[in-house]
C-alpha cells in the first residue's frame, strides 16, 4: 500500500468521524443529506459483498466493517434518533434516489469487467459512489449557510477522492498491468463533482470567512 | 500480484 492510498483512506475515515461527531455530540444533522447517506450505505453494502470471501488484509477487512457500520449508523441516527431526526432538513433534501440508482444499475449491467453478480454489484457501487454526493451538494447549495463540521465533512470526502487518483497514478507506474478503466473514470467523475465546492471552500479559507455558496 | 477480479481497494 502506498502513501497516497493510506492518506486517502485516512481522510475518508476522518470524514465519517467528523460526521458522526457532529451527529453524536451536537445531536444535529442540519445540512446533512440523508439521501447521500443512504446512497453511501447502499454503495458499501454492494461493494463489500466479498467481505467474508475475499481476504485481502486485516486492514481492508477492518476498514470495510468501519465503513459499513458507520454509514448504516448515520442513516439510523438521521431517520430514527428522537433528537437528531428533528434537525434534518427534510423539505430541502428532495433529491430522488432512483434518478441516480437506476442509471447506475443499468450502466453496471452494460459496462463491467465480468458479467457475474458480485462483479456487477461491485461496478454498480463504483458508479453510484461517483454520483452519491450530488444530493449533499444540492442541499448545501439550497441551505447556503454551512456550519464548519458539514463543510469539513465534504472537504475531507473530496480530499479522499483526490488522493485516490494520486494512488492510481502511483500504482500505474509501479505495478505491472495495473489498468482499471472503470474504477478510474468513475473516480475521476466523482472527484470533478467536488471541484466547484473546493473552489469556494478555498476562497472562504483564504479570506478567513465562513463558507458561503453562491445561489 | 492480485488478479483483476480481486479488488484490493476500499
Amino acid at each position: 500500500m502506498n502513501i497516497f492510498r493510506l492518506a486517502g483512506d485516512m481522510t475518508h475515515l476522518a470524514s465519517v468521524l467528523v460526521l458522526l461527531l457532529k451527529i453524536h455530540t451536537i445531536k444535529s444533522c442540519a445540512g446533512v443529506s440523508l439521501k447521500t447517506q443512504e446512497l453511501y450505505a447502499l454503495v458499501f453494502a454492494c461493494r463489500y459483498l466479498d467481505i467474508f470471501t475475499n481476504f485481502v488484509s486485516l486492514y481492508n477487512t477492518v476498514m470495510k466493517l468501519i465503513f459499513l457500520g458507520s454509514s448504516f449508523s448515520i442513516v439510523w441516527y438521521m431517520r430514527y434518533h428522537k433528537v437528531v431526526r428533528r434537525s434534518y432538513d427534510k423539505d430541502q433534501d428532495t433529491f430522488r434516489h432512483y434518478f441516480l440508482v437506476l442509471p447506475c444499475l443499468v450502466l453496471a449491467l452494460l459496462i463491467n469487467e465480468k458479467f457475474t453478480f458480485k462483479e456487477v454489484m461491485w461496478t454498480f457501487s463504483l458508479y453510484l459512489e461517483a454520483v452519491a454526493i450530488l444530493p449533499q451538494l444540492v442541499l448545501l447549495q439550497r441551505t447556503r449557510n454551512i456550519d464548519n463540521l458539514t463543510g469539513q465533512y465534504v472537504f475531507l470526502l473530496g480530499a479522499y477522492r483526490g488522493l485516490y487518483i494520486l494512488n492510481w497514478i502511483y500504482r500505474y507506474f509501479t505495478e505491472p498491468h495495473f489498468v482499471h478503466w472503470i474504477t478510474w473514470i468513475s473516480g475521476l467523475v466523482q472527484t470533478l463533482l467536488y471541484a466547484d465546492f473546493f473552489y469556494y471552500y478555498y476562497q472562504s479559507w483564504k479570506n478567513n470567512q465562513k463558507l458561503h455558496l453562491p445561489a | 500480484q492480485e488478479s483483476d477480479d480481486e479488488h484490493d481497494e476500499l
